[in-house]
């Protein structure tokens, strides 16, 4: 990623980063679409010899051979009896059956956790900068998952399977199913055998926003990642024949449109469809649309996709307009013609125009890549968001990261829109989605992976959350994109990771095994279920109180019976330190009054390393609020240097 | 169709493995053999999970679960990108 490094700091603090030697030792395993070894993202300069611990192969398959790996890309296989199985032989003329990325999208996401720094890189000439991985010495092994069919569960047990056997350090997966229970859900049950071995398993939340209840892969030993934006913009903007300008993004590169304006028609107005609004294939009516820029609006096909059909009737350009589902989120489409995605206020202002004119007319200025867009980060409109509908008392996602156009390696069998008709190639692409946020989180994983060998996945997450913010610097709430407003922790977690203050953060909620098992004992877990998940005979015991509030979770979901019930409930914590000696004093906010929060007790003294104190929260319904209600809050402990903070959600249902 | 075959993880308890198998794998390749003829075992796992995923009819796949030693025979799912 070419601005990532700047935004999270990285660069200016590069020292207090491992060395090379050190994040060398780190392996992060990716399951995905496989990977383009040719990508100079994977380049091994400066790397040393391949950890020894490392038991992972170079697979031959179709158009790739054992010997493309090298010191950075250590390990690529692939599964494909799953998906073989369910949708018949793969067309070797359509995909490869090998490691070979013919998609991008493993590409790009191998290389945003860990690929090696290539300077001078862009899409286009957008984003132009020096692209780098989060973990940039850490090695990378690929395992291909993904097919043009989809990602079938049986493999990516399989891919799980081998990475562990591997010795894989972090697990990165930026794909996810439905909402399952744990015992149902492969990558849950995965995951979980990754995490017993002391692998950090980050996920994708999903993209599937702003609809509340929205998330996927939300089991606890997960790290769940949410998608913000940087602070970069593709701007394109879109002049009206009435004088009037309207701000958007695109990632066209190409043959300019003529400088007059252009006759501007609404899609609706130019199709066979009931739908014509949204440019679907062989909807538009290629004599009301020849020569004239057409607007789309934004859903249910994909971007790029209207643009191709726009163009395929003879538009000339397309002005992309969000709508409700998408809010003011911007995101830049690199388009087989002129076009300019704008958020939804300037889509109806637009609108308004193109009805009321009888003869509009438009044309699009870009921009280039502008840097210092503010406020940023902001949630993504399309990052999945809580509660967590599978287990209400774990706060979930558990953080966000950058997910909004962002560049990283791509595929060389595939143009930067993916269109089948798109020849174009590119060494670099600009997409996004929560699988773009993911792999930044298991690259900065890494990074804390390699200055703190002996901390577990559970310390390594909860240094990412506990130092994650929340708010701008002027102490206002992490902005929405589908709303304009404050977000809450159920969009955003912990909020969005901070990596340099991660790697000191001073106290951890750490986690074992055992505690896993108290939790799907508290989940009324059957010993075979809890068999399923965990892969051992297990009998939670009858004579112990088991609770989700007691599993050390660096996050507190709390929720109310509406219609009755305790208005008391109490959560457990212990906090490990893993810094210097020092006392911790607790403070407290919430957004409403209807919830009291007590800590006992308030100071905790730590006289030595790995030192343990445990802490009560209590948390006390003053009044009975309707069903649906949250109330949202913070609880920080800080010794004047560290600040470990925690997101508070309470719920009514 | 009660002959079509769809593929399904089975999740089996390993302590409950009988002597007489050296190895898992075995075992596996034995319980899907007594519901089966004809299907093939995709994968054996070692590490993820304790068994295997193999193709079956929905009768077989009932007639599985009903194995000693077998805790879960569940419907492959199809998980997508991000």
């Amino acid at each position: 990623t070419t601005r990532t490094p700047e935004f999270l700091r990285l660069d200016k603090n590069a020292a207090l980063f491992p060395a090379s030697s050190a994040a060398g030792a780190v392996v992060i395993g990716v399951l995905d679409t496989g990977v383009w070894p040719e990508s100079k993202s994977f380049a091994d300069t400066g790397l040393g010899p391949v950890p020894s611990t490392w038991k992972g192969e170079c697979e031959s398959g179709t158009n790739f051979s054992s010997k493309l790996c090298n010191g950075k890309l250590i390990g690529a296989r692939y599964f494909a009896n799953g998906y073989e199985a369910a949708l018949g032989p793969i067309d070797e003329s359509k995909e490869s059956k090998s490691p070979r990325d013919d998609d991008g999208h493993g590409t790009h996401t191998a290389s945003t956790v860990g690929g090696s720094a290539v300077e001078k890189a862009s899409m286009l000439g957008y984003a132009e900068g020096t692209a780098r991985g989060m973990a940039s010495f850490a090695r990378i092994a690929a395992y291909k998952v993904c097919w043009l069919g989809g990602c079938f569960s049986s493999d990516i047990l399989a891919a799980i399977d081998k990475a562990v056997e591997d010795n894989v350090n972090v697990l990165s997966m930026s794909l996810g199913g439905g909402m399952s229970d744990y015992n149902r859900d492969s990558v849950a049950i995965g995951a979980f055998a990754a995490m017993e071995k002391g692998i950090l398993i980050s996920c994708s939340a999903g993209n599937a926003g702003p609809s509340a209840f929205s998330l996927s892969n939300v089991a606890p030993w997960i790290t769940t990642v949410g998608a913000g934006t940087l602070d970069r913009d593709f701007p394109a903007y879109v002049s009206l024949g009435n004088g009037q300008n309207y701000s958007g993004v695109s990632l066209f590169r190409g043959a300019p449109l003529p400088g007059s304006l252009l006759p501007f028609v609404h899609a609706a107005n130019a199709s066979n469809s009931s739908s014509g609004n949204l440019c679907m294939m062989g909807t538009l009516i290629p004599e009301k649309v020849k020569g004239k820029i057409v607007l789309c609006d934004r859903g249910v096909n994909p971007r790029v996709q209207k643009g191709e059909n726009v163009k395929a009737a003879g538009g000339l350009g397309m002005v992309l307009a969000n709508t409700a589902a998408n809010g003011e989120e911007l995101v830049a489409d690199a388009h087989l013609l002129p076009a300019s995605t704008v958020g939804q206020k300037s889509g109806d202002a637009i609108k308004k125009y193109l009805f009321s004119d009888p003869n509009p007319t438009v044309t699009i200025f870009f921009e280039g890549t502008k840097l210092g867009i503010q406020p940023s980060p902001v949630v993504a409109a399309f990052s999945s968001r809580g509660p967590n509908s599978i287990t209400p008392g774990i706060l979930k996602p558990d953080l966000i990261a950058p997910g909004v156009n962002v560049l990283a390696g791509w595929s060389g069998g595939v143009g930067p829109t993916g269109l089948a008709d798109d020849t174009r190639r590119v060494e670099f692409n600009i997409i996004s989605g929560t699988s773009m946020s993911c792999p930044h989180v298991s690259g900065l994983a890494a990074l804390l992976k390699a200055a703190h060998p002996d901390w577990s996945p559970a310390a390594i997450r909860s240094a990412l959350m506990t130092t994650a913010y929340s708010t701008y610097p002027n102490g206002q709430n992490l902005q929405d994109l589908a709303t304009g407003k404050p977000s809450t922790p159920f969009d955003y977690g912990a909020g969005h990771v901070d990596p340099v203050a991660a790697l000191d953060p001073g106290l951890v909620y750490d986690l074992t095994v055992n505690d896993y098992l108290d939790f799907l004992c508290a989940l009324n877990y059957t010993p075979s279920e809890i068999s399923s998940v965990a892969r051992r005979s297990f009998t939670c015991d009858a004579k112990k109180k088991y609770s989700v509030t007691d599993l050390n979770y660096p996050s507190f979901a709390v929720s109310f019976d509406a219609v009755g019930g305790s208005n008391v409930i109490k959560h457990t914590r212990t906090l490990t330190n893993v810094g210097a000696p020092g006392t911790y004093k607790v403070s407290l906010s919430s957004d409403n009054p209807a919830v009291k929060i007590s800590v006992e007790p308030a100071t905790l003294s730590f006289t030595q390393t790995n030192e343990k104190k445990p802490f009560v929260v209590t948390f006390t319904a003053v009044s009975t609020m309707p069903s649906n209600t949250n109330v949202f809050g913070h609880l920080e402990w800080s010794d004047g240097k560290h600040v470990v903070g925690s997101p508070i959600g309470v719920s009514w249902t | 169709d009660e002959t079509k075959k769809t593929t399904y993880i089975v999740h089996m308890a390993k302590s409950e493995m009988p002597e007489e198998f050296e190895h898992p794998s075995h075992w596996y390749d034995s319980s899907l053999k007594s519901v089966s003829d004809s299907s093939e075992m995709l994968y054996a796992y070692n590490n993820a999970i304790h068994g295997f995923s193999a193709q079956l009819t929905a009768d077989e796949a009932k007639s599985l679960k009903n194995q000693p030693g077998i805790l879960a025979v569940l419907p492959e799912l199809k998980y997508e990108l991000h």
